[in-house]
């Protein structure tokens, strides 16, 4: 059987605010080291890959791997009525038909249960190489959401150059260009989070549509900070750390040059 | 214009 049980159950939330608007459904993989899920979007163009380590809930049993495919519409329809204070609790048996949602107020005081029905998803699982990136660039989330919807606001595709000197995000539509560069600052006074680093092997650019990376940013606030990581040719990866838990990260394919 | 491939032409199945 699977049990785990969430001291912060507005993780979970925050967790399904930043995958509701790429997929309709996912298989939550339960394992001995915690809840992962991997998932591509309709058109297959980006992945998403969370991973909740055991070790970040307050209680984590789970005795073999369950694959546990939840309709994502519906599973947030039912933890919306979870209170953002509340303790949450997922249950489930080895071949589950049936998942448990049990939400305890934080005084205890109020105790409610959902079961959800659980459904077969036929996904493909896509192997991700570990790899080292060309160029990674840390900087504020919400600056980085800012950026995403400004650039969108004038593009469909943004081209991301990362050189020692800083990140330049640029893009062209039909009311013209717009060019940002952001900066690495980490000598200043800033607290950790509100520095960019940048660190690169050699400069590196391509190009991505806005709309996917405009959807990943609504992962922001799960982290103070986000970490775009790339390669020549390769899906940039845009990462937010979750504290003490692990992690949300988006994978998305770079645009091509025909 | 270019071109936009799937992240399964980048990733091998697993």
């Amino acid at each position: 059987m699977f049990e785990a049980r969430l001291l912060q159950g507005g993780l979970l939330k925050k967790v399904l605010d930043s995958i509701k608007d790429i997929i309709t459904e996912g298989n939550f993989d339960c394992s001995p080291n915690g809840l992962s899920l991997q998932a591509m979007d309709s058109s297959h163009v980006s992945l998403i890959d969370i991973l909740l380590e055991s070790e970040g809930f307050e209680h984590y049993r789970c005795d073999r791997n369950i694959p546990m495919g939840l309709n994502i519409t519906n599973l947030v329809k039912m933890i919306k009525c979870a209170g953002s204070e509340d303790i949450v609790t997922i249950k489930c048996e080895d071949k589950p038909d049936n998942v448990t949602f049990l939400f305890e107020s934080k005084d205890n005081d109020k105790i409610s249960d959902f079961e959800m029905k659980t459904m077969t998803i036929d996904d493909e699982h896509l192997l991700v190489p570990d790899q080292t990136y060309t160029a990674v660039v840390k900087m504020p989330s919400a600056e980085f959401q800012r950026l995403c919807r400004d650039m969108a606001a004038i593009g469909d595709t943004v081209n991301i150059s990362v050189t020692k000197e800083g990140v330049r995000f640029s893009t062209t539509g039909d009311m013209g260009t717009a060019n940002i560069t952001v900066r690495p600052n980490p000598s200043g006074d800033q607290k950790e989070e509100e520095r960019t680093e940048v660190q690169i092997t050699e400069p590196v650019s391509a190009g991505f549509a806005l709309r996917y990376l405009n959807s990943f940013t609504k992962a922001t606030p799960l982290s103070p900070t986000v970490t775009l990581g790339m390669v020549p040719n390769l899906p940039i990866v845009v990462e937010y750390k979750i504290a003490d838990m692990g992690h949300v990260r988006y994978y998305l394919a770079p645009k091509i040059e025909d | 214009m270019a071109g936009q491939p799937t992240i399964a032409s980048f990733f091998a199945p697993a």
